[in-house]
């Protein structure tokens, strides 16, 4: 159907996934609950700091696009950076080893990992 | 998102999902996508979780993000999270938190707790349903038995429902979208209804990793906040995640 909602017949035989929908496989990573809290990450962010640096930029671009005097971004620094100590274990710690590897401000990657609640207004 | 938890003819469960988020968070007008899904496909990843050199659980997630949406404990049980917009919604439940208020818990970190400690589908089933939570949502839980498949659809304070595969109603899937099952969806976002049909038509006794993900690639059901389609098998312990697109023409949600 060309025009919206653009619904088609039942897809069949697409499996194994190959084709313009099809954007490859996710990779794969152990993440050791035995090692600490603020260590257990950071593999997995080194090789995606990038990947995360521009996520993270893009959110900000977006806030700043809303509130041109950057004071957004000021006050998620500030005030969501201190969230991650009220966490419960190990989840404050964890919080802390991401950032660290990202090298992003604690607040920002506080408000990555509770986007969820702020998005079900 | 659209998650469905479904039984074959033997007994075997199948959960499955498409994982859509991004809405009005940017749009790029030369690649016709939205920006922030666009940023997030490639952080998926598939994660281990072990602990003693064994595996605890796996999961899928964005690189940076420690709860869980998409989950399974091997031989146990699998779980996925979807979205559940209401005006009581985790705003309020983050503006209580930073005021003191901390009784309730955040979605993420529950998923993530109850994957790694609880050992069986009721015992995650009474968790998700009971725990006090700062936001709403709906969790879509698949066991390891024959039944063992339902949608518990959360407030932040309790469970209002909690719907169930049922054979010997017919109802061998259960199938969720963002809104209530016993509400009708938004007539502008309508997934559950096409999503539905292919379940139909697929019907029980050719159900699989295949035939679903054909259903997971039926347009709406896919659309352009999908980031990725996941398929999990519990009583192999198989997850396998494939990062997905939606070129034109498609829904924008």
């Amino acid at each position: 159907q060309y025009v919206p909602p653009y619904t088609e017949e039942c897809r069949s035989g697409t499996y194994p996934p190959s084709g313009p929908t099809f954007k490859g496989q996710a990779p794969w990573y152990k993440i050791n609950l035995d090692i600490s809290p603020r260590q257990r990450w950071h593999q997995l962010i080194s090789d995606k700091k990038a990947e995360l640096n521009s996520l993270i930029q893009g959110i900000k671009d977006l806030a700043n696009a809303f509130f041109p005097s950057g004071k957004l971004v000021e006050l998620v620094d500030k005030y969501m950076g201190p969230l991650a100590d009220t966490l419960p274990f190990p989840f404050g710690d964890e919080i802390k080893g991401i950032a660290e590897a990202a090298d992003i401000p604690l607040g920002e990657i506080v408000l990555f990992n509770v986007f969820y609640e702020l998005f079900t207004v | 998102c659209t998650s469905v938890v479904a039984e074959d003819k033997t007994g075997k469960l199948f959960h499955a999902r498409n994982l859509d988020f991004g809405l009005f968070l940017g749009w790029n007008a030369t690649t016709h996508a939205w920006k922030v899904t666009e940023q997030l496909r490639p952080l998926v990843v598939n994660l281990d979780f072990q602990r003693n050199n064994a595996t605890v659980f796996k999961s899928v997630n964005y690189a940076g993000y420690m709860g869980i949406l998409t989950g399974i404990r091997p031989k146990a049980f699998t779980l996925t999270m979807n979205e559940r917009f209401n005006i009581d919604g985790g705003f309020i439940g983050i503006l209580e938190w930073l005021l003191g208020k901390r009784d309730g818990m955040w979605m993420g970190f529950l998923t993530r707790q109850v994957l790694e400690n609880a050992t069986s589908y009721e015992e995650a089933k009474n968790k998700l349903a009971q725990t006090k939570l700062l936001a709403p949502a709906y969790f879509i839980l698949g066991g390891n038995k024959s039944e063992e498949g339902c949608v518990i659809t959360r407030s932040r304070a309790a469970s209002l429902d909690i719907w169930e595969i049922s054979l010997k109603q017919g109802r061998w899937y259960v199938l969720e979208t963002n809104y209530d099952h016993w509400k009708d969806p938004l007539f502008l976002d309508d997934r559950r209804t096409p999503a539905m049909k292919c379940m139909n038509r697929t019907t029980q006794a050719n159900i699989s990793f295949g035939t679903i993900y054909d259903v997971l690639s039926t347009k709406p059901v896919l659309n352009k906040l999908t980031t990725y389609t996941t398929l999990m098998d519990v009583s192999e312990g198989k997850l396998e995640t494939y990062l997905r697109d939606c070129p034109n023409p498609c829904m924008p949600w």
